[in-house]
């Protein structure tokens, strides 16, 4: 038997918002600590791993480890009937054919209740390497989506360059070459700090199109941390405040 | 000219 209920709803509705674009049909890892999730796009260029902690429910049971598959795209579909003020209780039993998923408003005394239909799904799970790495950024999610946004219309393909004193986001098309640098700032702003952490230079390049993909998930968290190590995938990571966090790794482009 | 890799390269299958 598996129970979980989120008093804040809207934090899950922005979760399938953020991910259903990338991932079509997932299988949910249900345990006694918490739910996970890890599912790569069509292409098998990004990853996604999401990981709740059973702590940022108000009420969370699970028995057993349980194995959900779900159709993204229907979940999502489903996920539409919620408001954003709804609580949101996730309930399967042992062997169960459908999620229920119930949203309560309890100001309005308006229920809501969906019994998605699970799907048996035979994914590759992947081990993800515990990695050190030598950059980590971190920027307002407002503004690197708009930095994101803004050079895709420029180029495909982004090179980010970090080191000490910058990190560099390069373009180079047929429109021409340019760069946004960004300094550390340590405004009072808090929201507005970009901070490096940069033990070693790194330099790579990737696919522009994914990364406004994963800035759906800026309505997350108002930072962004990029996860750089030459040679291995990006990380662009969401924070998900007292539940957990949303994690997009993205191969990069490398000479053949 | 830098080519898309794939992911799996990266992770490997337990």
């Amino acid at each position: 038997m598996f129970e979980a209920k989120l008093t804040e709803g809207l934090i899950l509705k922005k979760i399938v918002e953020s991910i259903k674009d990338i991932v079509t049909d997932v299988n949910i890892d249900i345990s006694p600590s918490g739910i996970s999730l890890q599912a790569m796009d069509s292409s098998h260029v990004a990853l996604v791993s999401l990981n709740l902690s059973m702590d940022g429910f108000e009420h969370y049971r699970a028995d057993t480890n349980m194995v959900l598959g779900v159709s993204i795209a229907n979940l999502a579909k489903v996920m539409k009937l919620a408001d954003n003020n709804d609580q949101i209780t996730l309930q399967a039993d042992q062997e169960a054919t459908h999620l229920k998923i119930i949203f309560e408003n309890p100001k309005t005394e308006r229920t809501t209740e969906f019994n998605l239909n699970l799907i048996t799904i035979d994914s590759e799970h992947l081990a993800i390497p515990e990695t050190e790495y030598s950059s980590v950024v971190t920027i307002n999610s407002g503004e690197f989506s708009k930095i994101c946004k803004e050079l895709f219309s420029l180029s495909e393909t982004v090179q980010i360059t970090t080191n000490t004193d910058y990190v560099q986001f390069s373009v180079e098309g047929e429109v021409g070459s340019g760069q946004v640098r960004l300094g550390h700032n340590d405004s009072e702003k808090k929201e507005d700090q970009t901070i490096l952490e940069v033990s070693e230079s790194v330099q790579q390049q990737f696919a522009i199109r994914y990364l406004n993909m994963f800035n759906k998930a800026s309505t997350l968290s108002s930072f962004t941390r990029l996860c750089l190590h030459q040679e291995q995938p990006l990380v662009v990571e969401f924070k998900i405040d007292n539940l957990g966090v949303l994690k997009y790794f993205l191969a990069p482009k490398i000479s053949d | 000219l830098k080519l898309q890799a794939d992911i799996r390269k990266f992770f490997f299958k337990p």
